[in-house]
């Protein structure tokens, strides 16, 4: 089970549509300070069905979508899509997966997988399948590292009971 | 489940001594339930950490680059005992120094083989271990932009500049 | 008192803006006091903050690199209602990248006439700035001594070298 | 009103005689992760008086104190003084004023200016005297420059007040 790529559209400053190659074992992201390399991991959070505004650095969950920059109206929807390669062709014998999730300023909100529309529950199956259930997938947001070391005995616990 | 529990901090813990050793190249560390007599699902979780050389103190006490290390160590010992398929880690590199950099990806090369990592860093060292690096511009300011980079190419990429148009 | 509180914010306020416009070499920013229809001393202090280009959004979706340029912006703003006669940084530039560095240095330039600075860094830019450096290094594990240092030997203080040992 | 000098023995990692001229008005402390850059800042804030270990990052005032390294002994005390020049002569017409601070494993604690033993009070007033008064000397500490974004809107008020 492996990653393949992402795209995004509408999302954050990712105007356009933006592409990722994760073919490799370990892949890097540089750039400036403010280029948008913390919003490509929060794209990549959002598609896999990460529910809570604050954990995307925003107030409200259309935060992510792409509200606009000098010379660039704002947008309405934003768009993300993740796939993954799943030798084990448990769709439909398919070896790829394609997981999408978008968001209107209406907040009108819908689940794509393999392009059917599905709900937020059939994501979260595909991914407790592929071993990506929640927290499944690991992700350390920028800043929070010491959280770990920072926190009290008891929150500490809560973030094994979270990882294990 | 207690017994879930139990048996993932044991696990945790064992691989949380031996990846502290050899992140720091020795010293010594451990963790620990507290508050056990109550009840085992009230207990805490405690950290110690000795760095080589030095006395066993409170992990307040270690530096800014000690303590990434130390909860890079953590964060490594539980993924070791449920390991997802990718992992994604945002400027975790961010307090270490160049030897401790070269010490973290030596662990990480480690987890490679089972994981896909994707980091985001600053660090020339780090880059320099990415088998691909994606570079991400705002040519037009606030719309965010992706090319691919070569090693040699990251200055300009890091000073906001494009390769191939300085 | 209300009034040294207001008459002192008022102040800072202003400051902040131009400081602001200076780290980043444009956009805008401003502080306000948010329930003040009640008491102003029950009144907290919100900040917006807009780099060039880009929307006006809270300070949350700021990028790790841009909140550090905004919490400077008001530590600087506040320093400079009330100079005192040295300031100490440890590792405020931690999250800067090059260009930020160098805006952040320009900055800091105007405060050093009123006040003596002593600065930790692991940038070599911030280095290159200071009119004297000192290498910390533990020869003896666990023991701390310090050298003086030329610029040209940062690199092996940092890898934990004496410099004219290698 | 200007910092000459800072001498540090038996302070954290400093367990030898440490000496630091502090004339220019920039200078900078580098070094590896872990070496004492950050000791250097906590003798600075605890010889002016600060009272509260965890601001030290210890939980006990006696955490300062050189706990003992590799083949060396832990040691008895804790002592650190800081130079001031003070042009304008406010000390018996002395340009140069010492504040000496030194703390014992059995927790006595003693204060000095330019050699004779005084109170902690005389010590403040020194400080507010030569425009050091508590926050009168700007330190910024390794990891907190975020704290002032992210602190609700009322504890930023507290941390203005402070400043001010
Ligand atoms: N919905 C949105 N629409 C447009 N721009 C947005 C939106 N949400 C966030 N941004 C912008 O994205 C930028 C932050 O990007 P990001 O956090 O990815 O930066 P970064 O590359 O990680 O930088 P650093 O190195 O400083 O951490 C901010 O300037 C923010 O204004
Ligand atoms: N009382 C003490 N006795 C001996 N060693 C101590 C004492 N208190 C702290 N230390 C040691 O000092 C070291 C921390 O030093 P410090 O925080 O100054 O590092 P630093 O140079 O700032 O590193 P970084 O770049 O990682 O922030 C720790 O390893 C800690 O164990
Ligand atoms: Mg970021
Ligand atoms: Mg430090």
């Amino acid at each position: 089970m492996r990653l393949k790529r992402l795209v995004a559209r509408g999302f954050k400053s990712f105007a356009d549509k933006t592409e990722f190659e994760f073919d490799s074992r370990l892949t890097g992201i540089i750039g400036p300070n403010g280029c948008g390399k913390s919003n490509v991991v929060d794209a990549i959070k959002w598609v896999l069905g990460d529910q809570r505004a604050k954990s995307l650095r925003g107030s409200s969950m259309t935060d992510v979508i792409f509200k606009g920059a000098e010379g660039r109206e704002a947008m309405g929807m934003a768009e993300v899509t993740i796939t993954f390669e799943d030798l084990g062709g448990r769709f439909d014998g398919a070896t790829e997966i394609d997981i999408s999730r978008r968001l209107t300023v209406d907040k009108e909100s819908s689940y794509l997988v393999n392009g059917s529309e599905v709900r937020l529950k059939d994501v979260r199956d595909v991914l407790l399948d592929t071993g990506l259930g929640t927290g499944g997938y690991s992700v350390m947001e920028q800043g929070r590292i010491d959280a770990v070391l920072s926190a009290n005995p008891e929150a500490r616990r809560a973030i094994f009971e979270e990882a294990a | 489940s207690k017994t879930l529990f139990e048996d993932t901090f044991h696990e945790a813990r064992k691989n949380f001594q031996d990846i502290f050793r050899k992140l720091f190249q020795g010293g010594k560390a451990d963790m620990f339930l507290s508050n056990t007599d109550d009840d085992m699902l009230e207990a805490g979780i405690e950290i110690v950490a000795q760095p080589p050389g030095k006395q066993l103190q409170s992990i307040n006490l270690l530096s800014g680059g000690e303590r990434t290390m130390t909860a890079v160590a953590i964060l490594f010992a539980l993924f070791k005992v449920r390991p997802s398929p990718f992992c994604i880690l945002d400027e975790v590199d961010a307090a270490l120094d160049e030897t401790n950099v070269e010490r973290f990806l030596r662990v990480l090369r480690d987890f490679i083989a089972d994981t896909q990592f994707c980091i985001v860093t600053h660090h020339k060292r780090t880059m320099a271990e990415c088998q691909v690096l994606y570079g991400i511009t705002m040519q037009r300011r606030g719309v965010s932009s992706r090319i691919a980079v070569a090693l040699h190419e990251v200055d300009t990429i890091q000073d906001g500049g494009v390769p191939g148009t300085s």
